[in-house]
């Protein structure tokens, strides 16, 4: 079975568009993002909460995404 | 701690701020005490004093509004995020905009407040997002009892750094 699920994925790319998007970060603009953009980015955001830095959308890194937080965004523009 | 880039900040001492829309979750004195000690956090340990004004533009205009609110950044309904700030600049620089969508309390059940607001003001001052999970700007929402709260000392290097400390 898949370890995430599709409704996972697709709030995970809309958290990393909303908080991980800088000028200098690979695009990740339109409705999906690559899976090797998203995997990328996905590490730093890991690597800010101090999760082990996979690239992968596991348990622990799905529930700091579920946490209430700030809406600004974690990469300064 | 972090600063924005380009480490943009006041370039004054006396800094206003105005309440344009309140929660209906509190009364309006329990809003207005609770983001003046979330003001004074910051005052105790910087030079910076805070002031605030009931008519025209404040240097940080704060209001609790849900969804579209006026900036493009619309809110979520309840749950994930609960406020944002802009960093500190003219126009809407600086300003604080809270999720009316939350439960907003002085307590530990719903959102606290203080502890919301005390983290947006950050952003509105200068500072940016933390990795450190015992500060104040670690961006998301953990409830820690409020009673004599203080700033962390994270949060406190980072503002002084920008302003300088208060000598008590």
């Amino acid at each position: 079975a898949p370890a995430t699920s599709t409704v996972d994925q697709e709030k995970a790319e809309e958290y990393l568009k909303q908080f991980y998007s800088d000028p200098n970060a690979p695009s990740i603009s339109g409705r999906r993002v690559k899976v090797q953009d998203f995997e990328t980015i996905l590490k730093k955001m890991q690597e800010f909460f101090g999760l082990e830095v996979t690239g992968k959308l596991d348990t622990n890194t799905i529930e700091v995404m579920k946490k209430p937080r700030c809406g600004v965004s974690d990469v300064s523009n | 701690f972090r600063h924005f880039n380009g480490k943009p900040k006041w370039d004054k001492k006396t800094i206003t701020y105005r309440i344009t829309e309140y929660t209906p979750d509190l009364s309006q004195r329990e809003v207005d005490g609770t983001i003046a000690q979330a003001f004074k956090l910051y005052s105790d340990v910087t030079l910076l004093d805070f002031q605030q004004i009931y008519g025209g533009t404040a240097d940080i205009m704060i209001l609790f509004k849900a969804r579209n609110h006026g900036d493009f950044y619309p809110f979520d309904g309840q749950g994930g995020v609960l406020a944002h700030a802009m960093s500190p600049g003219p126009n809407d620089g600086g300003d604080a905009h809270f999720d009316e969508d939350e439960k907003w309390t002085l307590s530990s059940a719903g959102v606290n407040l203080l502890l919301v607001a005390a983290h947006e003001f950050g952003h509105a001052l200068g500072l940016d997002h933390s990795q450190d999970p015992s500060a104040l700007m670690y961006p998301t929402y953990k409830y820690v009892n409020t009673q004599g709260y203080q700033l962390p000392l994270d949060d406190k290097q980072g503002i002084q750094a920008l302003y300088g400390a208060r000598k008590s």
